[in-house]
């Protein structure tokens, strides 16, 4: 309409794919020091749908009555750009009303993980059409979350719930006491334990440094968590001791070059305990937020 | 961590697929070159100090 050379197309709103919302969250002194975030639930309460509405969908879009509620991180960098990464997704049902559970945990993980001062957690919250394209029904614009615009009145805002372990009681216990035998209610700890490289016959004439080095081992057991999660990772083990940071050994050895022997220096990977955590057996590694 | 795990992580990080045959002659008398060592000692000093990501 506003050039002179185009020949204007006029189009129409022929489908709403999405409806969307943006969810802000203070986390500034929610996530209590020396904790472990174990879990984070979105939980939005979806309005009851008046049944005139009910009504008239199932006569237009009969078997079709769900939709796809999708959350999503929402980060703004530091040069004003943003960008989202997908944290959960469920179908809901316009028969349904009351608190929708959605895990959000990665996107408390990813925020954990921003420079400080942290902007509040963002989470972008959309009502999609399901299944997408025109197979799909109008029941997406039927679904409501409360505090939805003006009329909220806070009733049924939206709720964040953070579980958290304390690590003062769920955690390692750093080094362990080397004049302390380990026993079964040792907490998790480092031991010492140190690798003699001369001993060891394939070493010999071939690794010149270092004759032996620490690596250290993480003993003792980690207490278990009493309460159930609202989202069970299926495939959670219990909690164990285990080495959460390592670090690399270098080393010289003698390689043949040209029927000459000559000193190299090589490092080992992950051959020396940092640090030891208690983690649980299964979950999830967090994703690392990439720059 | 066991014998296997450094032998085999030396294999691998020197691309060969078995412990080179040397003899006491080889290594007799071989001197570590200055930049050898320092090299060395720089890796120690980082592995001392850096963290890494682990599980």
């Amino acid at each position: 309409r506003f050039s002179q050379n185009f020949r204007e197309v006029v189009g129409r709103f022929l489908l709403s794919e999405a409806s969307t919302h943006l969810l802000v969250f203070d986390m500034e002194q929610r996530l209590p020091p020396h904790s472990e975030l174990v879990q984070a639930v979105l939980r939005l309460f979806q309005e009851p749908v008046p049944k005139a509405a009910l009504r008239r969908h199932e006569r237009l879009f009969p078997r079709s009555d769900r939709a796809r509620v999708t959350v999503q991180w929402l980060h703004i960098r530091e040069d004003g750009s943003n960008r989202t990464s997908l944290i959960d997704s469920r179908l809901v049902s316009i028969h349904e009303s009351g608190w929708q559970a959605l895990d959000v945990t990665e996107a408390v993980t990813f925020w954990q993980q921003l420079r400080r001062p942290r902007q509040p957690l963002l989470l972008q919250v959309s009502v999609q059409r399901e299944p997408p394209g025109p197979r799909g029904s109008d029941a997406h614009r039927l679904v409501r979350f409360a505090s939805q615009g003006p009329s909220g009145g806070g009733q049924g805002e939206p709720q964040l719930e953070l579980h958290t372990l304390d690590l003062r009681d769920y955690g390692a216990q750093g080094n362990c006491d080397p004049k302390a035998p380990v026993t079964e209610g040792t907490r998790c700890c480092r031991q010492e334990m140190y690798i003699d490289l001369q001993g060891m016959k394939w070493a010999e004439n071939w690794v010149l440094e270092p004759p032996g080095f620490l690596a250290y081992e993480c003993v003792g057991t980690c207490q278990q968590p009493p309460e159930p999660l609202a989202f069970r990772w299926p495939f959670l083990g219990p909690r164990q001791c285990i080495a959460s940071e390592t670090t690399s050994l270098p080393v010289i050895v003698s390689i043949q070059e040209g029927g000459k022997p000559r000193p190299q220096v090589v490092s080992l990977p992950n051959m020396r305990v940092k640090k030891c955590s208690c983690a649980w057996d299964g979950a999830p590694v967090p994703r690392k937020l990439e720059p | 961590l066991t014998e296997q795990q450094i032998l085999g992580s030396l294999l691998q990080q020197l691309h060969l697929s078995e412990v080179p045959a040397l003899d006491k002659a080889d290594v007799d008398g071989l001197v570590i070159p200055a930049h050898v060592r320092a090299q060395y000692v720089a890796l120690l000093q980082r592995s001392h100090g850096a963290r890494s990501r682990g599980k």
